[in-house]
Protein backbone atom coordinates (compact mmCIF):
# COMPACT_ATOMS: atom_id res chain seq x y z
CA UNK A 1 0.00 0.00 0.00
CA UNK A 2 0.94 3.63 -0.33
CA UNK A 3 2.83 5.78 2.14
CA UNK A 4 1.88 8.58 4.19
CA UNK A 5 4.08 11.42 4.94
CA UNK A 6 3.08 14.70 6.33
CA UNK A 7 4.98 18.15 5.45
CA UNK A 8 5.48 19.85 8.99
CA UNK A 9 7.34 23.09 10.28
CA UNK A 10 6.45 25.31 13.39
CA UNK A 11 8.03 28.27 11.51
CA UNK A 12 5.79 30.00 9.21
CA UNK A 13 6.58 30.44 5.37
CA UNK A 14 9.33 27.93 4.63
CA UNK A 15 7.81 25.92 1.56
CA UNK A 16 5.36 23.67 3.07
CA UNK A 17 2.79 24.36 0.78
CA UNK A 18 5.11 25.00 -2.52
CA UNK A 19 6.85 21.84 -1.94
CA UNK A 20 3.97 19.33 -0.99
CA UNK A 21 2.08 20.60 -4.35
CA UNK A 22 5.35 20.49 -6.15
CA UNK A 23 6.66 17.20 -4.67
CA UNK A 24 3.15 15.94 -5.17
CA UNK A 25 3.41 17.08 -9.06
CA UNK A 26 6.74 15.24 -9.60
CA UNK A 27 5.61 11.95 -7.83
CA UNK A 28 2.47 11.93 -10.27
CA UNK A 29 4.67 13.21 -13.30
CA UNK A 30 7.30 9.85 -12.42
CA UNK A 31 4.08 7.61 -12.22
CA UNK A 32 2.95 7.18 -8.56
CA UNK A 33 -0.65 7.62 -8.40
CA UNK A 34 -0.68 10.83 -5.41
CA UNK A 35 -3.29 12.36 -3.58
CA UNK A 36 -2.48 15.42 -1.54
CA UNK A 37 -4.58 16.46 1.74
CA UNK A 38 -5.04 20.14 2.66
CA UNK A 39 -4.86 20.38 6.52
CA UNK A 40 -3.90 24.22 6.39
CA UNK A 41 -7.28 26.42 7.08
CA UNK A 42 -5.83 29.15 4.56
CA UNK A 43 -6.48 26.15 1.95
CA UNK A 44 -3.02 27.13 0.17
CA UNK A 45 -3.48 23.57 -1.34
CA UNK A 46 -6.17 24.40 -3.19
CA UNK A 47 -5.12 27.80 -4.62
CA UNK A 48 -2.11 26.74 -5.53
CA UNK A 49 -3.65 23.83 -7.74
CA UNK A 50 -6.09 26.34 -9.62
CA UNK A 51 -9.23 26.61 -7.40
CA UNK A 52 -10.59 28.94 -4.86
CA UNK A 53 -12.08 27.20 -1.61
CA UNK A 54 -15.82 28.50 -2.93
CA UNK A 55 -15.54 27.07 -6.25
CA UNK A 56 -14.75 22.95 -4.65
CA UNK A 57 -17.62 21.10 -5.27
CA UNK A 58 -16.69 18.83 -2.33
CA UNK A 59 -14.12 19.27 0.41
CA UNK A 60 -12.72 17.69 3.42
CA UNK A 61 -15.35 19.53 5.85
CA UNK A 62 -17.86 16.62 4.53
CA UNK A 63 -15.86 13.98 5.95
CA UNK A 64 -17.41 14.89 9.47
CA UNK A 65 -20.82 16.44 8.17
CA UNK A 66 -21.45 14.10 5.75
CA UNK A 67 -19.58 11.35 6.53
CA UNK A 68 -18.25 10.99 3.26
CA UNK A 69 -15.24 9.14 2.21
CA UNK A 70 -12.05 10.43 1.30
CA UNK A 71 -11.82 9.28 -2.82
CA UNK A 72 -15.16 10.90 -2.79
CA UNK A 73 -14.19 14.11 -1.59
CA UNK A 74 -10.67 13.77 -3.90
CA UNK A 75 -10.58 16.89 -6.56
CA UNK A 76 -8.78 15.93 -10.03
CA UNK A 77 -5.38 18.67 -10.45
CA UNK A 78 -3.56 20.14 -13.32
CA UNK A 79 -1.80 17.07 -13.00
CA UNK A 80 -2.62 13.83 -14.08
CA UNK A 81 -2.76 11.21 -11.59
CA UNK A 82 -2.51 14.22 -8.87
CA UNK A 83 -5.63 14.14 -6.44
CA UNK A 84 -6.50 16.86 -3.86
CA UNK A 85 -8.86 16.92 -1.12
CA UNK A 86 -8.72 20.78 1.20
CA UNK A 87 -11.10 22.22 3.53
CA UNK A 88 -13.80 24.79 2.29
CA UNK A 89 -13.49 27.58 4.58
CA UNK A 90 -14.77 30.86 4.22
CA UNK A 91 -15.97 32.01 7.64
CA UNK A 92 -14.44 32.07 11.01
CA UNK A 93 -17.13 29.84 12.13
CA UNK A 94 -16.42 27.42 9.24
CA UNK A 95 -12.78 27.88 10.46
CA UNK A 96 -13.59 26.93 13.96
CA UNK A 97 -15.73 23.97 12.83
CA UNK A 98 -13.19 22.23 10.93
CA UNK A 99 -10.78 22.91 13.63
CA UNK A 100 -13.18 20.99 15.69
CA UNK A 101 -13.72 18.13 14.14
CA UNK A 102 -9.60 17.57 13.87
CA UNK A 103 -9.57 17.97 17.40
CA UNK A 104 -12.04 15.46 18.82
CA UNK A 105 -12.93 13.17 15.59
CA UNK A 106 -9.31 13.37 14.36
CA UNK A 107 -9.89 9.22 14.63
CA UNK A 108 -11.97 9.62 11.35
CA UNK A 109 -9.05 11.00 9.44
CA UNK A 110 -6.87 8.51 10.20
CA UNK A 111 -9.02 5.59 9.64
CA UNK A 112 -10.39 7.14 5.91
CA UNK A 113 -6.32 8.04 5.29
CA UNK A 114 -5.74 4.26 6.13
CA UNK A 115 -8.18 3.50 3.75
CA UNK A 116 -7.00 5.54 0.65
CA UNK A 117 -3.41 3.77 0.94
CA UNK A 118 -4.76 0.72 -1.10
CA UNK A 119 -5.55 3.61 -3.69
CA UNK A 120 -2.76 6.04 -3.58
CA UNK A 121 0.86 5.21 -4.06
CA UNK A 122 1.92 8.46 -2.14
CA UNK A 123 -0.51 10.58 0.42
CA UNK A 124 1.17 13.89 1.41
CA UNK A 125 -0.77 16.24 3.92
CA UNK A 126 0.31 19.59 3.65
CA UNK A 127 -0.03 21.74 7.31
CA UNK A 128 -0.10 24.64 9.03
CA UNK A 129 2.98 26.73 10.50
CA UNK A 130 1.96 24.95 14.26
CA UNK A 131 1.64 22.13 16.60
CA UNK A 132 -1.94 22.13 16.84
CA UNK A 133 -4.99 19.76 16.09
CA UNK A 134 -4.31 19.76 12.22
CA UNK A 135 -0.62 19.02 12.57
CA UNK A 136 -1.36 16.49 15.01
CA UNK A 137 -3.95 14.69 13.39
CA UNK A 138 -1.60 14.61 10.32
CA UNK A 139 1.64 13.03 12.68
CA UNK A 140 -1.16 10.64 13.83
CA UNK A 141 -2.08 9.30 10.13
CA UNK A 142 1.15 9.40 8.81
CA UNK A 143 4.46 6.97 8.32
CA UNK A 144 6.79 9.63 7.81
CA UNK A 145 7.28 13.05 8.13
CA UNK A 146 9.15 15.60 6.35
CA UNK A 147 10.80 19.29 7.34
CA UNK A 148 11.40 21.77 4.62
CA UNK A 149 13.92 24.92 6.38
CA UNK A 150 15.06 27.98 5.33
CA UNK A 151 18.70 28.55 5.68
CA UNK A 152 17.74 31.24 7.78
CA UNK A 153 18.76 31.41 11.58
CA UNK A 154 15.39 31.87 13.56
CA UNK A 155 14.30 28.35 11.13
CA UNK A 156 17.55 26.80 12.37
CA UNK A 157 17.10 27.50 15.68
CA UNK A 158 13.62 25.89 15.66
CA UNK A 159 14.51 22.68 14.47
CA UNK A 160 15.91 21.02 17.74
CA UNK A 161 12.64 22.02 19.48
CA UNK A 162 10.14 20.89 16.87
CA UNK A 163 12.37 17.30 16.47
CA UNK A 164 12.02 16.87 20.09
CA UNK A 165 8.52 17.86 20.43
CA UNK A 166 7.50 15.58 17.61
CA UNK A 167 9.51 12.95 19.57
CA UNK A 168 7.08 13.13 22.55
CA UNK A 169 4.01 13.37 20.67
CA UNK A 170 5.11 9.62 19.09
CA UNK A 171 6.06 8.41 22.73
CA UNK A 172 2.75 9.51 23.88
CA UNK A 173 0.70 8.16 21.55
CA UNK A 174 2.52 4.82 20.62
CA UNK A 175 3.45 2.22 22.03
CA UNK A 176 6.91 1.05 22.23
CA UNK A 177 7.30 -2.41 21.53
CA UNK A 178 8.84 -3.95 24.69
CA UNK A 179 10.13 -6.77 22.58
CA UNK A 180 12.56 -4.65 21.09
CA UNK A 181 11.94 -1.12 22.00
CA UNK A 182 10.22 0.57 19.15
CA UNK A 183 6.75 2.35 17.79
CA UNK A 184 3.89 0.30 16.67
CA UNK A 185 3.48 3.39 14.27
CA UNK A 186 6.78 4.46 13.03
CA UNK A 187 6.25 8.29 11.76
CA UNK A 188 9.82 8.64 11.37
CA UNK A 189 11.26 11.89 9.80
CA UNK A 190 12.12 11.11 6.16
CA UNK A 191 14.36 13.98 6.24
CA UNK A 192 15.03 18.01 6.53
CA UNK A 193 15.39 19.86 3.23
CA UNK A 194 16.61 23.21 2.33
CA UNK A 195 14.09 25.75 0.49
CA UNK A 196 14.32 29.06 -0.84
CA UNK A 197 17.93 28.40 -0.41
CA UNK A 198 19.97 31.58 -0.53
CA UNK A 199 23.06 30.31 -1.56
CA UNK A 200 24.60 34.25 -2.60
CA UNK A 201 24.93 36.39 1.17
CA UNK A 202 27.28 34.94 3.53
CA UNK A 203 24.84 34.42 6.42
CA UNK A 204 23.25 32.29 4.23
CA UNK A 205 26.01 30.25 3.33
CA UNK A 206 26.99 30.22 7.31
CA UNK A 207 23.19 28.84 8.58
CA UNK A 208 23.55 26.50 5.81
CA UNK A 209 26.37 25.22 7.03
CA UNK A 210 25.52 24.97 10.61
CA UNK A 211 22.16 22.92 9.67
CA UNK A 212 24.46 20.81 7.26
CA UNK A 213 26.85 20.03 10.34
CA UNK A 214 23.73 19.98 13.16
CA UNK A 215 21.97 17.90 10.89
CA UNK A 216 24.13 16.15 8.57
CA UNK A 217 22.86 12.79 7.08
CA UNK A 218 19.27 13.72 8.57
CA UNK A 219 19.27 16.50 5.32
CA UNK A 220 18.91 15.50 1.54
CA UNK A 221 21.16 16.37 -0.92
CA UNK A 222 18.76 17.95 -2.96
CA UNK A 223 18.09 22.25 -1.73
CA UNK A 224 15.26 24.20 -3.52
CA UNK A 225 16.54 27.12 -4.83
CA UNK A 226 14.85 30.67 -4.46
CA UNK A 227 13.22 30.86 -7.94
CA UNK A 228 10.80 33.26 -9.43
CA UNK A 229 9.14 30.41 -11.04
CA UNK A 230 8.05 28.80 -7.39
CA UNK A 231 7.03 31.90 -6.66
CA UNK A 232 4.59 32.30 -8.91
CA UNK A 233 3.21 29.35 -8.87
CA UNK A 234 0.07 30.46 -6.76
CA UNK A 235 -0.69 33.05 -9.82
CA UNK A 236 -0.48 30.48 -12.27
CA UNK A 237 -2.70 27.67 -9.86
CA UNK A 238 -0.65 24.96 -11.32
CA UNK A 239 2.57 23.54 -10.12
CA UNK A 240 6.05 24.73 -11.57
CA UNK A 241 7.28 21.36 -12.10
CA UNK A 242 4.19 21.26 -14.95
CA UNK A 243 4.54 24.90 -16.32
CA UNK A 244 7.92 25.07 -16.80
CA UNK A 245 9.46 21.62 -15.52
CA UNK A 246 12.99 22.49 -17.14
CA UNK A 247 13.31 25.60 -14.48
CA UNK A 248 15.72 24.80 -11.68
CA UNK A 249 13.13 24.72 -9.46
CA UNK A 250 11.27 22.02 -11.11
CA UNK A 251 14.40 20.14 -11.51
CA UNK A 252 14.85 20.13 -8.05
CA UNK A 253 11.22 18.70 -6.90
CA UNK A 254 12.02 16.11 -9.05
CA UNK A 255 15.17 15.47 -7.75
CA UNK A 256 13.79 15.73 -4.00
CA UNK A 257 11.01 13.19 -5.15
CA UNK A 258 13.54 10.44 -6.69
CA UNK A 259 16.05 11.10 -3.11
CA UNK A 260 12.60 10.70 -1.03
CA UNK A 261 11.72 7.17 -2.72
CA UNK A 262 14.91 6.05 -2.35
CA UNK A 263 15.28 6.72 0.83
CA UNK A 264 11.80 4.99 2.17
CA UNK A 265 12.33 2.39 -0.97
CA UNK A 266 15.30 1.35 1.49
CA UNK A 267 12.97 0.41 4.53
CA UNK B 1 -2.43 55.89 28.60
CA UNK B 2 -0.06 53.78 26.16
CA UNK B 3 -1.53 51.86 23.05
CA UNK B 4 -1.64 48.39 22.52
CA UNK B 5 -0.96 46.84 19.30
CA UNK B 6 -1.01 43.46 17.99
CA UNK B 7 0.80 41.86 14.55
CA UNK B 8 -0.78 39.60 13.46
CA UNK B 9 -0.91 37.45 10.22
CA UNK B 10 -2.20 33.67 9.59
CA UNK B 11 0.19 33.46 7.23
CA UNK B 12 3.85 32.02 8.31
CA UNK B 13 6.88 34.17 7.80
CA UNK B 14 5.72 37.39 6.83
CA UNK B 15 8.05 39.29 9.29
CA UNK B 16 5.62 39.67 12.42
CA UNK B 17 8.71 38.89 14.79
CA UNK B 18 10.61 41.02 12.79
CA UNK B 19 8.51 43.85 12.68
CA UNK B 20 7.58 44.17 16.39
CA UNK B 21 11.06 44.00 17.60
CA UNK B 22 12.73 46.75 14.82
CA UNK B 23 9.89 48.59 15.27
CA UNK B 24 9.92 48.37 19.12
CA UNK B 25 13.47 49.51 18.83
CA UNK B 26 12.79 52.46 16.76
CA UNK B 27 9.94 53.79 18.58
CA UNK B 28 12.09 53.03 22.10
CA UNK B 29 15.12 55.38 19.88
CA UNK B 30 12.65 58.04 19.40
CA UNK B 31 11.60 58.24 23.17
CA UNK B 32 8.63 56.12 23.67
CA UNK B 33 8.85 53.53 26.74
CA UNK B 34 8.02 50.11 24.83
CA UNK B 35 7.35 46.46 26.22
CA UNK B 36 7.34 43.33 24.20
CA UNK B 37 5.40 40.57 24.64
CA UNK B 38 6.11 37.55 22.89
CA UNK B 39 2.87 35.62 22.67
CA UNK B 40 4.57 33.06 20.08
CA UNK B 41 5.67 29.78 21.33
CA UNK B 42 8.68 29.48 19.12
CA UNK B 43 10.09 32.45 21.24
CA UNK B 44 11.06 34.52 18.47
CA UNK B 45 10.99 37.29 20.32
CA UNK B 46 13.32 36.99 23.16
CA UNK B 47 15.35 35.38 20.28
CA UNK B 48 15.90 38.57 18.27
CA UNK B 49 16.88 40.12 21.22
CA UNK B 50 20.27 37.94 22.25
CA UNK B 51 18.62 35.77 24.85
CA UNK B 52 17.71 32.30 24.59
CA UNK B 53 14.30 30.94 26.26
CA UNK B 54 15.97 29.09 28.81
CA UNK B 55 18.39 31.64 30.11
CA UNK B 56 15.55 34.13 30.90
CA UNK B 57 15.49 34.47 34.61
CA UNK B 58 11.81 35.25 34.54
CA UNK B 59 8.64 34.21 31.92
CA UNK B 60 5.33 34.92 30.55
CA UNK B 61 4.21 31.76 32.65
CA UNK B 62 4.33 33.23 35.79
CA UNK B 63 1.39 35.62 35.12
CA UNK B 64 -0.13 32.45 35.59
CA UNK B 65 1.91 30.09 37.80
CA UNK B 66 3.03 33.17 40.18
CA UNK B 67 0.58 35.39 39.70
CA UNK B 68 3.48 37.75 38.89
CA UNK B 69 2.75 41.25 37.38
CA UNK B 70 3.38 41.73 34.19
CA UNK B 71 6.01 44.94 34.88
CA UNK B 72 7.80 42.40 36.96
CA UNK B 73 8.60 39.96 34.53
CA UNK B 74 9.74 42.73 31.95
CA UNK B 75 13.32 41.55 30.58
CA UNK B 76 15.77 44.51 29.67
CA UNK B 77 16.88 44.27 25.82
CA UNK B 78 20.03 45.90 24.22
CA UNK B 79 17.69 49.26 23.68
CA UNK B 80 17.35 52.21 26.39
CA UNK B 81 13.48 52.00 27.11
CA UNK B 82 12.46 48.71 25.88
CA UNK B 83 11.46 45.52 27.40
CA UNK B 84 10.16 42.34 26.60
CA UNK B 85 8.42 39.18 28.06
CA UNK B 86 9.09 36.18 26.61
CA UNK B 87 7.82 32.83 27.21
CA UNK B 88 10.27 30.00 28.22
CA UNK B 89 8.92 26.78 26.57
CA UNK B 90 11.46 23.88 26.21
CA UNK B 91 9.27 21.26 25.78
CA UNK B 92 5.79 20.04 24.60
CA UNK B 93 4.55 19.56 28.23
CA UNK B 94 5.16 23.81 28.79
CA UNK B 95 3.64 24.72 25.42
CA UNK B 96 0.50 22.94 25.98
CA UNK B 97 0.43 24.48 29.85
CA UNK B 98 1.21 27.59 28.39
CA UNK B 99 -0.91 27.24 25.32
CA UNK B 100 -4.29 26.26 27.87
CA UNK B 101 -3.48 29.06 30.06
CA UNK B 102 -3.97 31.49 27.22
CA UNK B 103 -7.15 29.86 26.31
CA UNK B 104 -8.23 29.54 29.67
CA UNK B 105 -6.97 32.70 31.52
CA UNK B 106 -6.99 35.11 28.86
CA UNK B 107 -8.35 37.62 30.84
CA UNK B 108 -5.51 37.77 33.27
CA UNK B 109 -3.52 38.25 30.37
CA UNK B 110 -5.66 41.36 29.43
CA UNK B 111 -6.05 42.76 32.95
CA UNK B 112 -1.97 42.77 33.28
CA UNK B 113 -1.80 44.75 29.65
CA UNK B 114 -4.63 47.19 30.57
CA UNK B 115 -2.45 47.86 33.91
CA UNK B 116 1.07 48.15 32.14
CA UNK B 117 -0.57 50.95 29.86
CA UNK B 118 0.45 53.01 32.73
CA UNK B 119 4.07 52.59 32.34
CA UNK B 120 4.56 51.76 28.82
CA UNK B 121 3.94 54.76 26.07
CA UNK B 122 3.26 51.32 23.64
CA UNK B 123 3.12 47.94 24.65
CA UNK B 124 3.74 45.33 20.89
CA UNK B 125 2.19 41.93 21.09
CA UNK B 126 3.84 39.31 18.43
CA UNK B 127 1.80 36.37 17.51
CA UNK B 128 2.10 33.12 15.81
CA UNK B 129 1.15 32.65 12.52
CA UNK B 130 -3.00 31.68 13.48
CA UNK B 131 -5.98 32.90 14.56
CA UNK B 132 -5.28 30.66 18.04
CA UNK B 133 -5.58 30.94 21.21
CA UNK B 134 -2.39 33.46 21.49
CA UNK B 135 -3.99 35.91 19.07
CA UNK B 136 -6.72 35.88 20.04
CA UNK B 137 -5.98 36.58 23.65
CA UNK B 138 -4.03 39.61 22.27
CA UNK B 139 -6.78 40.88 20.49
CA UNK B 140 -8.57 41.55 23.31
CA UNK B 141 -6.28 43.35 24.89
CA UNK B 142 -5.33 45.44 21.98
CA UNK B 143 -6.20 48.83 20.60
CA UNK B 144 -5.18 47.98 17.27
CA UNK B 145 -3.69 45.49 15.23
CA UNK B 146 -0.90 45.69 12.14
CA UNK B 147 -0.56 43.37 9.37
CA UNK B 148 2.55 42.46 8.02
CA UNK B 149 2.21 41.66 4.47
CA UNK B 150 4.52 40.03 1.80
CA UNK B 151 3.78 41.00 -1.70
CA UNK B 152 3.61 37.09 -2.76
CA UNK B 153 0.53 35.61 -4.22
CA UNK B 154 -0.53 33.73 -1.00
CA UNK B 155 -0.06 36.10 1.33
CA UNK B 156 -2.36 38.65 -0.90
CA UNK B 157 -4.60 36.20 -0.88
CA UNK B 158 -4.92 35.37 2.42
CA UNK B 159 -5.64 39.05 3.18
CA UNK B 160 -9.40 39.47 2.86
CA UNK B 161 -10.19 36.41 4.93
CA UNK B 162 -8.10 37.22 7.73
CA UNK B 163 -9.77 40.78 7.99
CA UNK B 164 -13.35 39.27 7.73
CA UNK B 165 -12.49 36.85 10.61
CA UNK B 166 -10.82 39.33 12.91
CA UNK B 167 -14.43 41.68 12.08
CA UNK B 168 -16.30 38.58 13.07
CA UNK B 169 -14.17 37.91 16.35
CA UNK B 170 -14.56 41.71 17.68
CA UNK B 171 -18.26 41.15 16.74
CA UNK B 172 -18.72 38.69 19.14
CA UNK B 173 -16.52 39.79 21.95
CA UNK B 174 -17.28 43.64 22.37
CA UNK B 175 -20.86 45.29 22.20
CA UNK B 176 -21.61 47.72 19.92
CA UNK B 177 -22.78 50.95 21.16
CA UNK B 178 -26.53 51.06 20.37
CA UNK B 179 -26.78 55.02 20.57
CA UNK B 180 -24.17 55.89 17.18
CA UNK B 181 -22.75 51.67 16.47
CA UNK B 182 -19.55 52.17 17.46
CA UNK B 183 -18.00 49.19 19.25
CA UNK B 184 -16.53 49.08 23.20
CA UNK B 185 -13.70 48.11 22.39
CA UNK B 186 -11.75 49.80 19.36
CA UNK B 187 -9.66 46.85 17.95
CA UNK B 188 -8.86 49.01 14.70
CA UNK B 189 -6.96 48.23 11.75
CA UNK B 190 -3.76 50.49 12.31
CA UNK B 191 -3.14 49.29 8.69
CA UNK B 192 -1.22 46.91 6.54
CA UNK B 193 2.60 47.26 5.36
CA UNK B 194 4.66 45.34 2.99
CA UNK B 195 8.14 43.49 4.29
CA UNK B 196 10.29 41.80 2.15
CA UNK B 197 9.32 44.02 -0.23
CA UNK B 198 10.34 42.07 -4.05
CA UNK B 199 10.45 44.97 -6.16
CA UNK B 200 12.84 43.27 -8.45
CA UNK B 201 11.01 41.11 -10.11
CA UNK B 202 7.89 41.33 -12.88
CA UNK B 203 5.18 39.53 -10.41
CA UNK B 204 6.74 41.51 -7.32
CA UNK B 205 5.56 44.22 -8.44
CA UNK B 206 2.35 43.34 -9.56
CA UNK B 207 1.31 41.33 -6.65
CA UNK B 208 2.55 45.07 -5.16
CA UNK B 209 0.09 47.18 -7.09
CA UNK B 210 -2.76 44.65 -6.83
CA UNK B 211 -2.66 44.99 -2.62
CA UNK B 212 -2.45 48.79 -3.21
CA UNK B 213 -5.45 48.80 -5.66
CA UNK B 214 -7.54 46.51 -3.01
CA UNK B 215 -6.43 48.60 0.17
CA UNK B 216 -5.75 51.65 -0.70
CA UNK B 217 -5.64 53.65 2.48
CA UNK B 218 -5.06 51.06 4.81
CA UNK B 219 -1.70 50.58 3.34
CA UNK B 220 1.09 52.05 4.90
CA UNK B 221 3.49 54.62 2.26
CA UNK B 222 6.42 52.71 3.81
CA UNK B 223 7.45 49.18 2.64
CA UNK B 224 10.03 47.19 4.42
CA UNK B 225 12.78 45.83 1.82
CA UNK B 226 14.11 42.25 2.11
CA UNK B 227 17.82 43.24 3.25
CA UNK B 228 20.81 40.55 4.35
CA UNK B 229 20.95 42.57 7.58
CA UNK B 230 17.31 42.74 8.68
CA UNK B 231 18.20 38.80 8.07
CA UNK B 232 21.01 38.78 10.28
CA UNK B 233 19.13 40.46 13.01
CA UNK B 234 19.09 36.91 14.89
CA UNK B 235 22.21 35.89 14.47
CA UNK B 236 23.57 39.34 16.36
CA UNK B 237 20.74 39.24 18.91
CA UNK B 238 20.12 43.15 18.48
CA UNK B 239 17.68 44.81 16.86
CA UNK B 240 18.94 45.77 13.37
CA UNK B 241 18.18 49.55 13.77
CA UNK B 242 20.42 49.51 16.62
CA UNK B 243 23.91 47.64 15.21
CA UNK B 244 23.40 49.39 11.39
CA UNK B 245 21.26 52.25 11.89
CA UNK B 246 21.74 53.56 8.57
CA UNK B 247 21.41 50.82 6.51
CA UNK B 248 17.96 50.46 4.00
CA UNK B 249 16.02 48.61 6.94
CA UNK B 250 16.64 49.96 9.59
CA UNK B 251 15.50 53.69 7.87
CA UNK B 252 12.29 51.80 6.64
CA UNK B 253 11.39 50.82 10.49
CA UNK B 254 12.07 54.31 11.83
CA UNK B 255 10.18 55.89 8.98
CA UNK B 256 6.98 53.14 9.62
CA UNK B 257 7.52 53.92 13.17
CA UNK B 258 6.71 57.52 12.67
CA UNK B 259 4.09 56.65 10.03
CA UNK B 260 2.33 54.58 12.97
CA UNK B 261 2.59 57.57 15.47
CA UNK B 262 1.16 59.85 12.85
CA UNK B 263 -1.77 57.37 12.81
CA UNK B 264 -2.57 57.04 15.87
CA UNK B 265 -2.29 60.46 17.29
CA UNK B 266 -4.68 61.38 14.53
CA UNK B 267 -7.60 59.93 17.05
N1 LIG C 1 11.66 27.92 -3.60
C1 LIG C 1 10.92 29.03 -3.61
N2 LIG C 1 11.30 30.07 -4.37
C2 LIG C 1 10.58 31.23 -4.34
N3 LIG C 1 9.49 31.43 -3.60
C3 LIG C 1 9.06 30.42 -2.83
C4 LIG C 1 9.73 29.16 -2.79
N4 LIG C 1 9.06 28.34 -1.93
C5 LIG C 1 8.02 29.06 -1.46
N5 LIG C 1 8.00 30.30 -2.00
C6 LIG C 1 7.09 31.41 -1.69
O1 LIG C 1 7.34 31.74 -0.32
C7 LIG C 1 6.10 31.92 0.39
C8 LIG C 1 6.00 30.87 1.49
O2 LIG C 1 5.84 29.60 0.92
P1 LIG C 1 4.64 28.63 1.37
O3 LIG C 1 3.39 29.38 1.48
O4 LIG C 1 4.68 27.44 0.50
O5 LIG C 1 5.20 28.26 2.81
P2 LIG C 1 4.41 27.56 4.00
O6 LIG C 1 5.43 26.98 4.88
O7 LIG C 1 3.38 26.67 3.44
O8 LIG C 1 3.71 28.84 4.70
P3 LIG C 1 2.65 28.78 5.92
O9 LIG C 1 3.54 28.64 7.14
O10 LIG C 1 1.94 30.13 5.88
O11 LIG C 1 1.76 27.62 5.66
C9 LIG C 1 4.98 31.81 -0.66
O12 LIG C 1 4.64 33.11 -1.07
C10 LIG C 1 5.63 31.02 -1.80
O13 LIG C 1 5.12 31.40 -3.04
N1 LIG D 1 12.83 42.68 5.62
C1 LIG D 1 13.48 41.51 5.74
N2 LIG D 1 14.57 41.28 5.00
C2 LIG D 1 15.20 40.08 5.06
N3 LIG D 1 14.82 39.05 5.83
C3 LIG D 1 13.74 39.22 6.60
C4 LIG D 1 13.01 40.45 6.62
N4 LIG D 1 11.97 40.32 7.50
C5 LIG D 1 12.04 39.07 7.99
N5 LIG D 1 13.12 38.41 7.48
C6 LIG D 1 13.49 37.00 7.70
O1 LIG D 1 12.44 36.21 7.17
C7 LIG D 1 12.10 35.16 8.08
C8 LIG D 1 10.66 35.35 8.54
O2 LIG D 1 10.57 36.49 9.35
P1 LIG D 1 9.88 36.42 10.80
O3 LIG D 1 10.32 35.21 11.52
O4 LIG D 1 10.05 37.73 11.46
O5 LIG D 1 8.36 36.25 10.33
P2 LIG D 1 7.13 35.81 11.21
O6 LIG D 1 5.92 36.31 10.50
O7 LIG D 1 7.33 36.25 12.61
O8 LIG D 1 7.22 34.21 11.12
P3 LIG D 1 6.28 33.17 11.92
O9 LIG D 1 5.02 33.11 11.08
O10 LIG D 1 7.05 31.87 11.89
O11 LIG D 1 6.08 33.72 13.28
C9 LIG D 1 13.11 35.22 9.22
O12 LIG D 1 14.14 34.31 8.94
C10 LIG D 1 13.63 36.66 9.17
O13 LIG D 1 14.96 36.75 9.58
MG1 LIG E 1 1.31 26.55 3.91
MG1 LIG F 1 7.16 35.14 14.40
Amino acid sequence: GGRVISLVSRKGGVGKTTSAVNLGAALALSGHSVLIIGLDPQCGVCRTLGTRPHELPRGLDELWTMRARLPDLAQPSPVENLWFVSPRILTLEEEESFLGHLETRGGDLMREIDRARSLYDTVLLDCPPSLGAPTRAALLASDGYLVPVQNEELCRDSLDALLEFIDTFRDRNFAVDPADGTHAAPLQLEGLFLTMAAQGTRIGREVAARIQEDYGDLLFDTAIPRTVRLAEMAIKGRPTVIYDRRSAGSRAYFDLADELVARYCVD
